[in-house]
């Protein structure tokens, strides 16, 4: 029922996490 | 506690706050698929709920059944005829789903933290949020409806941008080692989200 595991890396500049808050 | 009394429906932020964690991949490709389901069929029947730009986690609600729908938001409702008017266009709306699904599966991550997703649903993602680096001949418009005369074999192969909710649910399935098993598939995921959270829910209101 867990939820699944999920790896963090560092947070890049060219990355979809910078790319979405350039959005926001 | 924001939550009172059993319901039959949670929002996508009821759901974070609950796990105070994100979502998982299947839950994204999951609710993607199950919104994007409600608001084609929405939009088929031909009374669009208004919808305002910019959507939120607390609008996405997650139904008994496994249902996923995008309720308005509620301020707005007073100001009936001049919303109706205003209302996104479906690129717009999708925009937003794919910022808030990507908000959903970051959730509790620092700032300078990144998750690693999946190659196939980064991409989901990026084509959603139109954050696809353009390579030349990209040239999507909010207003082009440029549908015509697409080769229906060829968009599912590779859709390089996606314009209506039917192109999210395609990605969708294309996900799927069945394509046609995407329905019942991903309303099994969310309504099994929706039984989970439901039963933390009730525990957590016990114990409380």
């Amino acid at each position: 029922k867990g939820k699944s595991l999920y790896k963090i890396k560092p947070r890049h500049d060219s990355g979809i996490k910078a790319k979405i808050s350039m959005k926001t | 506690g924001e939550a009172e009394g059993p319901r039959d429906a949670l929002s996508l932020e009821d759901i974070l706050r609950l796990y105070n964690q994100p979502i998982n991949e299947e839950q994204a490709w999951a609710v993607c698929f199950q919104c994007c389901g409600f608001l084609s069929t929405e939009d088929a029947r031909g009374r669009r709920a208004p919808r305002p730009r910019a959507l939120s986690a607390a609008q996405i609600r997650l139904w008994r059944d496994g249902a996923v729908t995008l309720a308005p938001t509620g301020e707005s409702l007073h100001d009936a005829g001049k919303l109706e008017y205003s209302r996104s266009t479906e690129t717009e709306v999708i925009e937003s789903l794919g910022i808030i699904i990507y908000k959903a599966l970051d959730y509790g991550l620092k700032e300078n933290e990144e998750r690693e997703l999946s190659p196939p649903l980064e991409k989901l993602i990026d084509l959603m949020a139109n954050t696809v680096e353009a390579d030349g001949s990209n040239d999507e418009g909010y207003e082009a409806a440029n549908e015509g005369m697409e080769d229906e074999d060829d968009e599912k192969r590779k859709i390089s941008a996606i314009r209506s909710y039917r192109d999210v649910m395609k990605l969708c399935a294309a996900h799927l080692p069945t394509e046609s098993e995407a329905p019942n598939h991903y309303q099994a995921v969310c309504r099994a989200l929706f039984a989970e959270t439901m039963e933390l829910y009730t525990f957590l209101t016990k114990i409380k």
